[in-house]
């Protein structure tokens, strides 16, 4: 599988409307200014996937990732991101024929939802989905800004632990 | 299960020395099990030597020897295990140039296999994109948008994403 | 005491806000007391606020802005009490092009009063530099020698580097 | 007052050589490869101003911080670091007529030793001369390697604290 499409509305930076950003297999880069948006498309990705650490999103409430508004635009009252997976290889049985859209929304008062292909559902339900394609909103495979180099840091037992829990 | 361990540990091990090697030419580096005999009661420790150096310790190694050391590791994780898709924010921050465009061939090569979401200012990274998103603010929210190969001729993230 | 203090607090704070419009042009910052009725039972907490932007946290401001902020405040402690010297190694890491032409104009003007010692890979500070040094290995081992601005014609760390 | 030179003897990748490198006023840039030795220099510079935090200049013992040696070239006996600063404006009195040469050594058995041009004197005495031209070498004038995003993150106090050490 691969991300087809993220698709943002009222998080972040994004403001108060929907924003897609389709992607392909392969390499993809994405480029901009200092603060144009491009780990907010990292974070809009982490928190649809469920991703409880609301630091490594650089907000300290979840109320934090919605659309604070600007000189000229009214802010959110709510946060939402959808990320659709390929499901041609049929790798989500139960979603065959379809692509796998997982969305999570919150609103200013806090209270999250999650989603599967527009069902309400628990983040657990989330996860499991996300394990059949061997993917973890706290995975190794999301490298964050200024990341890489801690990633030498890891003491031996982690390291261990690390390959441990991969079999 | 020490079994499974030791086939993983063993083939993550030679993908790490391989990978490292392509990103420091001439270069060797291994994980090593701090208790071989009983690897559960031990870490694992990390040895990297560039080339002509002495092993030092990994906490001697430059910023942009460390960011080596960690991408090769996390490469040889992909080659075992793959996940579908790869996230990488910044990862070339501390390489000179000739390393940044050592890592962006790796990321190509594995690219065929597995999806690389890559954010990056260095233009010797890139120009080996298959796509590229620019994003810019437009009244100050953020506008995403496709951009061409062909459109990139000055190093991103300077005067022509300005003028955007 | 606290007059003292306050005096410090306030110069500074006039300074951070000047570097960093210099740094994030139309951008606003200051720094605020969190009990300015008895400075000393409270922090100071920053509030930056780029061009066009509402305020968000500090914590939310992405790698670039953070920078710019860190870099204004110590630009304007410098301007209060100067350090005969500064060291800075790739504090322009996380910069985009402009910003790190902006960054390096700010070093070049507080340079007329205080030593700065910079380490970095970006063409857009070095250019600015009064004197270049090159450091490359020779035999695995640190060699160090001076470099005239006219034969700095690529990206350094780039290929000039690598054939030195 | 400024940095005039900085000599490295056996100092971690400098070799059991002598290595001079002379500063100017005003902006000096240093360039080169990665892992060529440009931290090195700053971690040089900090180890011979008397900083004691060997974790900063990526050493676990003051041990590590001599040349190991390379596949052609044996290990150093002792590594040695000096800061010449300039007196034009008599700022160490007491040096009048000269620049003030700080040393620092240390050798294979871990012991280390001060010297104030040429005289071995304690690192309080070093310290000492540093404060009258307001030099600390754990001062925030050295932005380290990494270190730059991290000063955003300072706590409220310790911002207020910094402010109040500076008068
Ligand atoms: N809830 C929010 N509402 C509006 N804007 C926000 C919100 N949260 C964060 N931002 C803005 O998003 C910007 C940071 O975006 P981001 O971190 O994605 O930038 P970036 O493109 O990664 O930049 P860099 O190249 O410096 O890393 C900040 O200017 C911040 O003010
Ligand atoms: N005691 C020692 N003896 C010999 N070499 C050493 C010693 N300690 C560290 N080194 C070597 O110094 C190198 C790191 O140097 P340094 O950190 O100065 O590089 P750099 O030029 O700053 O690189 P970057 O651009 O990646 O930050 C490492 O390769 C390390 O092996
Ligand atoms: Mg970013
Ligand atoms: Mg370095």
């Amino acid at each position: 599988t691969y991300i087809k499409e993220i698709i943002f509305k009222g998080f972040k930076s994004f403001g108060d409307q929907v924003v897609s950003v389709k992607l392909d297999k392969g390499f993809t880069a994405i480029i901009g200014p200092n603060g144009s948006g491009k780990s907010n498309i990292i974070d809009g990705l982490c928190f649809s996937l469920g991703r409880l650490s609301k630091k490594t999103m650089r907000a300290e409430n979840l109320k934090d990732l919605i659309f604070v508004g600007t000189k000229t635009k009214k802010p959110a009252s709510s946060a939402e991101v959808t990320v659709i997976f390929d499901n041609s290889q049929n790798l989500f049985p139960g979603f065959t024929g379809q692509d796998l859209m997982i969305s999570r929304e919150v609103n200013d008062k806090g209270k999250g939802t999650y989603r599967l292909n527009g069902t309400r559902c628990t983040r657990e339900e989330i996860l499991l989905k996300l394990a059949l394609a061997n993917v973890d909103p706290d995975g190794f495979n999301f490298i964050l800004q200024g990341k890489i180099v801690e990633l030498t840091h890891m003491s031996p037992e982690d390291r261990r632990i690390f390959i441990e829990e991969l079999v | 299960k020490t079994r499974q361990f030791m086939r993983a540990f063993n083939e993550i091990n030679l993908h790490f020395s391989e990978v490292f090697t392509k990103l420091s030419p001439g270069g060797i580096s291994k994980m090593i099990l701090e208790n071989p005999a009983k690897p559960f009661e031990g870490g694992i420790v990390i040895e990297a030597r560039p080339r002509g150096k002495k092993i030092t310790s990994i906490e001697s190694l430059s910023g942009g020897e460390k960011t080596l050391v960690a991408l090769s590791f996390i490469f040889a994780v992909e080659h075992f295990q793959p996940s579908p898709f790869y996230v990488m924010d910044e990862i070339d921050a501390a390489l000179d140039g000739p390393n940044v465009h050592r890592v962006s061939m790796v990321i190509k090569e594995f690219a065929t296999s597995s999806q690389f979401i890559v954010i990056s200012h260095r233009e010797e990274n890139i120009v080996n994109a298959d796509k590229i998103y620019g994003v810019s603010m437009k009244d100050s929210i953020t506008d995403v948008f496709s951009i061409k190969m062909e459109e990139m001729e000055v190093a991103p993230g300077d005067k022509s994403m300005e003028d955007m």
